[in-house]
């Protein structure tokens, strides 16, 4: 669980 | 979080990142690698100390933490390849190649080696499908012209062991 929720607020920087 | 009696991760890169090294310390940057390898959170406490270091405005320091982040991908393994493999991580680098970000503060120097270390990782890591996002992005962005010219072959060869010192 805990590594699903890493990847899903795992985001490329706004450009 | 247990450290390792002794030098601490972030001791290791102080030292290998000191201003005040006249060449780049292959003892302090193996001796880093090795205590990533030694700790249970190694690969995810180092990238946050490296990252820090890389935004260095110093331009040795950053350049030094540079090779130590290169050292590492190549004598740390998976766990630390996947580290490197998160937006997390790749957002500071690209922070630094940005001018949106660090980027116009920020040598060329220092932005090459970014941008050299990217590329060769698409080509040695194709599974780490986050970093090649990055670096496509960083060219449509136009921050990455072309593809630099990194000797595949060589990407993720490990680095030469610390040399002995004289007696």
């Amino acid at each position: 669980l805990g590594e699903e929720s890493e990847e899903r607020d795992d985001h490329l920087l706004p450009m | 979080m247990a450290e390792a009696e002794g030098e601490s991760l972030e001791s290791w890169l102080n030292k290998a990142t000191n201003p005040s090294n006249r060449q780049e310390d292959w003892e302090y940057i193996i001796g880093f690698c090795d205590q990533i390898n030694k700790e249970l959170e190694g690969p995810q406490i180092s990238v946050r100390l490296l990252a820090h270091k890389i935004q260095s405005p110093q331009e040795w320091e950053a350049v030094q933490a540079l090779t130590v982040l290169e050292a590492c991908m190549k004598n740390c393994g998976r766990r630390f390849h996947n580290e490197v493999g998160k937006f997390r991580f790749l957002n500071e680098l690209i922070k630094v190649v940005s001018p949106k970000y660090l980027g116009d503060r920020v040598s060329e120097k220092v932005k090459t080696k970014i941008i050299e270390l990217l590329y060769s990782w698409t080509v040695a890591l194709p599974e780490e499908s986050k970093i090649k996002d990055a670096y496509h992005m960083l060219k449509r962005q136009g921050i990455v012209q072309s593809d630099p010219p990194v000797p595949a072959d060589r990407t993720l060869i490990p680095s030469p062991p610390p040399r002995p010192k004289n007696p």
